[in-house]
């Protein structure tokens, strides 16, 4: 019952987004972070045959079913996880990057981030002054049920609280900002180990930027779940 | 015999060259006068890789992380930026058959740079955190043997490391969309050549008429985690001169203990 093909007609020369209808799941097994419960993960693959041609391009990707969740806590301040509707104490460490002279291999991902999950950790940060981090590095965090926090590339130093102040307006070309924020959340975004996105460290973004960030990021209404949408499904 | 269809990474036989030391054009590197092995200026290449990772790959730096050595390497303030603006070439066969269709992709380059492919010039703009896809069927040299050279550019504001240091340097690098953590900060020395270079992984993708573009999965929840329902969009692109009637397919597997797959 998972195996779903959708017939699609694509004219010459052009771009088309096709959204499959849901595929349904009776009590899937889900995906924990680590000292919650199993990384389920399973294949998801995609694939477009084309009449006359055979199969065209294939696309394969590990996924796993998890609703995470986040808010700020009004009384302490600080922020409450849920992870599939349990709260869950977040266990962290900070991470800047693999290596200063980018030197990335999977062999080190899968090393460091397999030691965050022996040390008992159950969330990574991802430092606003170093990298957006590669696929690699999620992979392994899906895998070892690490959840992760990505801050986009501001920092309270550089932009706006350093010493001397400089660049209180954040990077001179927003619009640059902004397609590179987004390419990078179409490069991530299917990893069930990406908890939240976060605009800086020590500084919001500026106002623009932020509120653009605040508006892709949203999730769609349409996968809310909630009672609402239930009847709409 | 059609090429292989999906990626295939570039990440071997890439050679690297100061930009002041190479007097040809792109064009010409990649026509008439390729680089002729390893022979100066041009040195083997770590590809994905940046600069200083080649330099210090071929001991023409020291190791900045040991004891005080970042300090016998040029700062690009002091050196300027032409110091640490590199070329890179390599080779790749690629012969299309009928309908395929080739793009090259950079996963991420720092900071900027000019791509030449069998005399061809493209720009990948500025951004170190940004995908590059270059549409290069047309351009494939016909015996299927392609020349490609690019020249990247350090970030536009590799700033100055005061003599004080501190987090972030003189805070320029702030003004480019790059990694800040390059200009020093209170646990790390400043990098000298600010991780230009192509820091992500190069690949040649294959497929036929249709491309399949960042697919997006999401799942929603009911009844308490039992009734779950994954939802697939999907970008395709048509890159021929007629209709495509397709047919997509979505599949959900499973590897259960054993390697026994359920569908």
């Amino acid at each position: 019952e998972h195996l779903q093909s959708q017939h699609v007609s694509v004219p010459p020369n052009t771009h088309v987004q096709y959204t499959f209808p849901q595929l349904f799941f009776y009590k899937p097994n889900l995906w924990w972070p680590n000292g919650m419960g199993e990384q389920y993960l399973y294949d998801v693959g995609i694939t477009v045959d084309v009449k006359g041609y055979g199969e065209s391009d294939s696309w394969k990707h590990r996924f796993g079913f998890r609703k995470i969740e986040s808010t700020i806590d009004h009384a302490t301040g600080g922020r409450l996880f849920k992870v599939n509707g349990q709260p869950v104490f977040i266990r962290g460490g900070n991470w800047i990057l693999s290596d200063g002279l980018l030197r990335l291999s999977k062999k080190r991902y899968q090393t460091d981030i397999k030691f965050h999950t022996d040390m008992n950790f159950n969330m990574i940060r991802c430092w606003g002054g170093g990298l957006a981090e590669r696929p690699e590095f999620y992979h392994y965090c899906d895998i070892y049920g690490l959840l992760v926090w990505q801050e986009f590339w501001i920092t309270g130093d550089c932009d706006g609280r350093g010493v001397p102040v400089s660049n209180p307006n954040g990077p001179l070309d927003h619009d640059l900002f902004l397609l590179c924020a987004r390419d990078t959340i179409k490069l991530l975004r299917n990893h069930p180990s990406l908890a939240l996105w976060v605009g800086g460290n020590e500084q919001t973004p500026p106002e623009d930027i932020n509120t653009a960030l605040q508006n892709d990021l949203q999730l769609h209404p349409y996968f809310q779940s909630s009672n609402e949408t239930d009847s709409l499904l | 015999m059609p090429q292989q269809q999906g990626k295939t990474k570039l990440d071997s036989g890439w050679l690297a060259a100061r930009s002041t030391q190479v007097q040809l054009t792109g064009i010409q590197l990649t026509t008439t006068h390729p680089p002729p092995g390893i022979s100066s200026p041009w040195i083997p290449a770590v590809v994905p890789g940046t600069v200083l990772g080649t330099l210090l790959k071929n001991k023409l730096i020291p190791d900045p992380f040991y004891g005080l050595e970042n300090e016998a390497i040029i700062d690009i303030a002091d050196s300027g930026r032409d110091y640490y603006t590199f070329w890179f070439f390599t080779t790749f066969d690629c012969a299309l058959s009928g309908n395929q269709h080739v793009d090259l992709k950079f996963r991420a380059i720092n900071y900027s740079a000019q791509v030449y492919l069998n005399g061809h010039k493209m720009t990948l703009p500025k951004g170190m955190f940004r995908r590059h896809s270059l549409d290069i069927t047309d351009i494939l040299h016909p015996d299927g043997k392609n020349l490609l050279a690019v020249i990247v550019y350090p970030p536009d504001h590799p700033g100055k490391i005061p003599p004080e240091g501190g987090q972030g340097g003189d805070h320029e690098i702030g003004k480019d969309v790059a990694a800040q953590y390059v200009e020093g900060w209170d646990w790390m020395t400043p990098i000298r050549d600010r991780n230009t270079g192509i820091w992500d992984e190069v690949s040649i993708y294959v497929t036929g008429p249709v491309k399949i573009g960042d697919p997006h999965l999401v799942s929603s929840f009911f009844d308490n985690y039992k009734r779950v329902y994954l939802h697939a969009t999907v970008d395709l692109e048509n890159k021929s001169a007629w209709v495509a009637e397709c047919t997509l397919n979505i599949q959900v597997t499973t590897e259960l203990d054993g390697n026994i797959f359920l569908v």
